[in-house]
């Protein structure tokens, strides 16, 4: 699975998110990506989310619309990542990873898989990692 | 608002010999859509543009790399938001395109609906001159090899516990 987050100068947010689905699955099995609230949500009022991992779980707790709803309530970006990832672990047995950012320019990146191929670029740096913790930037 | 492009090559057990190929693949999508937004792009564009940048990098599992049903078909989901408005447009299991999230902002921005699926996406998408490709272009040998893998590893398996339900899928989105 891959996804997209963005915001722009003037606040105005949007995601996209797109897979192949899993290996081996059922013919007419969709997961989480393309359901409104699980695979991506965005707003303007609070900010844009994509999500990857289990997609039966991220379905079943809505995963974006999850961390979206608890960055509202004024959280960090990061923080609202891993309070969706932590309900989703606790309550279904499930893992996955986000992407997120506020509709102030504020960005979150967080899995609880093993690893989780992610970049993004922000006033003239870029960052990027793969692992736990990693957070590499460059200079554009 | 700083503009900022965020994206993601899905969480997963990356194998240490794709971690190289994935962070350069992530590295490049950033830096394409954040090119669509400084030049000019809605964050809809940018986010498209990212996004296509990763569906069209066989490392990731969307578009060309997307990993394959039991049928041995590439079905693929795909979705984009507007935040301003909160437009949304969506399909899934879409066969046979290079860009599923191409098709996906063509049901929101031509369509009353929300989602497309099956052979109504396709039916959608080629109504709106999205050229179908031959599936085989969208199929990497990894991933024939990692459904070989999954038929073999799970027939020995319900050989050996007698198992007679249908094995469980593997990997996820």
């Amino acid at each position: 699975t891959v996804g997209c987050v963005v915001v722009d100068r003037e606040g105005h947010t949007s995601c996209a998110t797109s897979t192949g689905g899993i290996t081996a699955k059922m013919p007419g099995r969709v997961g989480d990506t393309p359901i409104v609230g699980a695979g991506g949500f965005a707003d303007d009022q609070v900010g844009a989310v994509s999500t990857t991992g289990h997609g039966e779980a991220i379905m079943k707790a809505c995963l974006a619309r999850h961390i979206t709803s608890v960055m509202g309530t004024g959280e960090s970006v990061k923080s609202s990542i891993q309070n969706g990832l932590a309900h989703m672990e606790s309550r279904i047995k499930g893992f996955g990873g986000a992407i997120a950012v506020s509709c102030k320019g504020e960005v979150g990146t967080h899995f609880s898989t093993p690893r989780m191929t992610w970049a993004y670029i922000q006033a003239g740096k870029l960052h990027y990692g793969i692992h736990p913790n990693q957070h590499v930037t460059e200079d554009l | 608002v700083e503009p900022v492009v965020v994206v993601h090559g899905g969480a997963w057990a990356v194998p240490e010999e794709l971690w190289d190929e994935s962070l350069q693949g992530v590295k490049a999508a950033a830096r394409r859509g954040y090119g669509v937004l400084t030049a000019g792009g809605s964050s809809v564009d940018a986010a498209e543009a990212s996004v296509v940048c990763l569906e069209d990098n066989p490392v990731f599992d969307a578009g060309t790399g997307s990993v394959l049903t039991f049928d041995e078909q590439v079905e693929m989901d795909a979705i984009i938001i507007d935040g301003t408005t909160m437009e949304a447009g969506a399909v899934g299991a879409i066969r046979n395109v290079l860009n599923p999230v191409k098709v996906a902002r063509l049901v929101m921005e031509k369509t009353d609906h929300i989602m497309l699926v099956g052979d109504g996406a396709n039916k959608f998408a080629a109504a709106h001159g999205v050229q179908e490709v031959d599936p085989e272009v969208l199929i990497t040998s990894l991933a024939r090899q990692t459904l070989a893998k999954y038929k073999k590893y799970t027939s020995t398996v319900y050989h050996l516990f007698n198992k007679t339900e249908k094995p469980e899928t593997s990997g996820h989105e």
